[in-house]
């Protein structure tokens, strides 16, 4: 095997400590399942191998390349950074299908080795990322691409809906292809990407009731399905919390008094002039434990910084609000009411 | 074509750990900049 490909000494946005929402896909002839979380905060597929040898992979589906006729060898080794550890694995190319759609020959990485108990827990067995190439640790097309290239979407073009409460039907759902009219209301607000990897894009700046309190003269954002919270610059973040009335808690999370709901300040994105305002009922996370009801914050504290500054990232909390469409044929991203 | 994946909504890692009460210690072992996080207001800017 030729020398290890590390990934970029870049930390990958992976907080998969808090990822929620996850989709089938197949790989392999006889199709193997697997179930992965649809991240634009990266771009590689990987699922665990068979012959991983950590105890995270021992409780999910493992893919047997032994036994798939379309499997092709490809054995070069990739890693991917996490904040809490390291995933390495081979490369290998196969048949995917997701819904309907099949890419031939699509590459994607078998872990052999996943990082410490995140994934031991986790309800997900890997990950299929839609960021654009150059955000790839694992080489040949990403998903994306190689649909594109293949032309089995109708446009270069997909789209998230992703509800915040567990009763409603569907839970979530990624449109590869278009949009779906009826999961939004209203205009699509385009904005272009700044940088192609993340999906990266401007924001103008982040009001608290009104008052344009962070990222006054414009800031760099990030679109990620992956990341679960809305997260800033922990100096700005700290005030906001402040500004909602938020506490920490001793293992860096922040809990807001479930009773003053109805009091706490809106906040308020503004990007591309147009204004994305989130009450606490979409910026609070409820938890029960036990008989208990926790409120936590949706706001977390990551520094990311990039050469157009720092960066923020608006994950799932701001997605659930806002339906998000991805095009790769004009590099802009679109939002509407969910 | 255009393709529908239904994505499923579950609890989260981190859900699940609080439930059984295993979060602190879980933290504790795997993410040793909680404790900065807690304090970063402490520290100067920067």
């Amino acid at each position: 095997t030729p020398s290890l490909r590390l990934g970029r000494s870049s930390e990958k946005i992976y907080n998969f400590m808090d990822a929620q929402y996850f989709g089938e896909i197949m790989l392999g002839s006889p199709d193997q399942n697997f179930s992965v979380i649809f991240d634009t905060g990266s771009s590689d597929l990987w699922v665990p191998s068979s012959y991983c040898v950590s105890e995270a992979c021992a409780l999910h589906r493992r893919f047997r390349a032994f036994e798939s006729s379309s499997f092709h060898h490809d054995g070069r080794m990739f890693g991917i950074h996490y904040g809490s550890g390291h995933l390495l694995g081979v490369m290998a190319r196969d048949t995917l299908k997701v819904g309907g759609l099949t890419a031939l020959n699509q590459e994607f990485g078998e872990s052999v080795y996943e990082p410490g108990a995140t994934f031991v827990m986790a309800k997900f067995d890997g990950v299929l990322g839609m960021g654009y190439p150059n955000l790839a640790e694992i080489l040949g097309n990403p998903v994306f691409d190689n649909m594109m290239a293949q032309k089995s979407v109708e446009e270069p073009v997909f789209s998230f809906y992703l509800s915040r409460t567990r009763s409603s039907y569907p839970e979530g759902e990624l449109l590869l292809g278009g949009t779906d009219e009826a999961m939004f209301t209203g205009p699509i607000n385009w904005l272009p990407v700044t940088v192609k990897g993340y999906w990266q894009i401007k924001m103008d700046s982040v009001a608290v009731q009104g008052v344009s309190s962070f990222c006054p003269r414009g800031c760099q954002a990030i679109v990620d399905t992956g990341t679960s919270l809305i997260a800033g610059p922990t100096s700005d973040i700290l005030s906001l919390q402040q500004l909602i009335g938020a506490t920490p808690t001793n293992i860096g999370e922040f809990l807001i008094d479930c009773v003053r709901l109805s009091s706490l300040p809106h906040v308020t994105f503004v990007l591309g002039g147009t204004e994305y305002t989130l009450t606490a009922e979409h910026y609070v996370r409820k938890e029960m434990l036990g008989d208990k009801e926790l409120c936590f914050s949706g706001f977390q504290a990551v520094d990311i910084v990039s050469p157009e500054g720092p960066l923020w990232i608006l994950g799932d909390v701001f997605l659930t609000e806002f339906y998000s469409v991805f095009d790769r044929g004009q590099d802009r991203v679109g939002f509407a009411a969910a | 074509a255009l393709v529908r994946v239904p994505l499923r909504r579950r609890p989260s890692i981190r859900s699940q750990l609080r439930a059984d009460g295993l979060l602190l210690d879980f933290l504790k072992d795997h993410r040793p900049d909680m404790f900065n996080r807690r304090y970063a207001q402490c520290f100067p800017p920067g």
